[in-house]
């Protein structure tokens, strides 16, 4: 584990902490999209069937159960609880999700680095989680207003992607053999996504001003 | 790299 790697780790866990906060304290889901918060438990879902198999130390497994354990919790919130779900902008969060699972799906049958079931499950995980943002960053775009709560979640969860590149960069100059092509471009493309949102997020911070995205 | 190296990642 190198320090890139374990500050991904902790902006991601601070992310989901940042999310369960505003949802718990505040009663408020006001910004978030629902449709990329089950798409993430969809992504965790998918990558750690091996959970139970495959043994990689005793942080990995803990860090997988929590964000199991808080994605779903997350999802619950916003459809089931009494309060938190009034706080949702269903009118605002209408992309078509489910539909972005079937090419991640056709590509990790024709992409991957194993044709097993697991294996081909983990990629679609990859590839899933590469665009899962994009049903929040449209549900940005249209209401424009972002809450502080929301603008450090979303920051937070491109600051992860940003490390895990890092670390990539380091693994690659100090591993032999570690060499990963699908994890790499779909993690690229991933921190793309959320280029646009950092270029405001650092104009709103360096300006002193209130988040807000164009029109 | 080995299944579990590609894997040890969250």
């Amino acid at each position: 584990m190198n320090i890139f790697r374990l500050a991904g780790d902790m902006t991601h866990l601070a992310s989901v902490l940042v999310l369960l906060l505003k949802i718990h304290t505040i009663k408020s889901c006001a910004g978030i999209s629902l449709k990329t918060q089950e798409l993430f438990a969809i992504v965790f879902l998918t990558r750690y069937l091996d959970l139970f198999t495959n043994f990689i130390s005793i942080y990995n497994t803990i860090m997988k159960l929590i964000f199991l354990g808080s994605s779903f919790s997350i999802v619950w919130y916003i459809r089931r609880h009494r309060v938190v779900r009034r706080s949702y902008d269903k009118d605002q969060d209408t992309f078509r999700h489910f539909f972005l699972m079937w090419p991640c799906l056709i590509l990790a049958i024709f992409i991957n680095e194993k044709f097993t079931l697991k294996e081909v499950m983990w990629t679609f995980s990859i590839y899933l989680e590469a665009i899962a943002i994009l049903p929040q960053l449209v549900m940005l775009q249209r209401t424009r207003n972002i809450d502080n709560l929301t603008g450090q979640y979303i920051f937070l969860l491109g600051a992860y992607r940003a490390f895990y590149i890092l670390n990539w960069i380091y693994r690659y100059f100090t591993e032999e053999h570690y060499v990963h092509w699908i994890t790499w471009v779909a993690g690229v493309i991933q921190t793309l996504l959320y280029g646009d949102f950092f270029y405001y997020y650092f104009q709103s911070w360096k300006n002193n001003v209130k988040l807000e995205l164009p029109a | 790299g080995t299944e579990a190296e590609a894997h040890d990642e969250l």
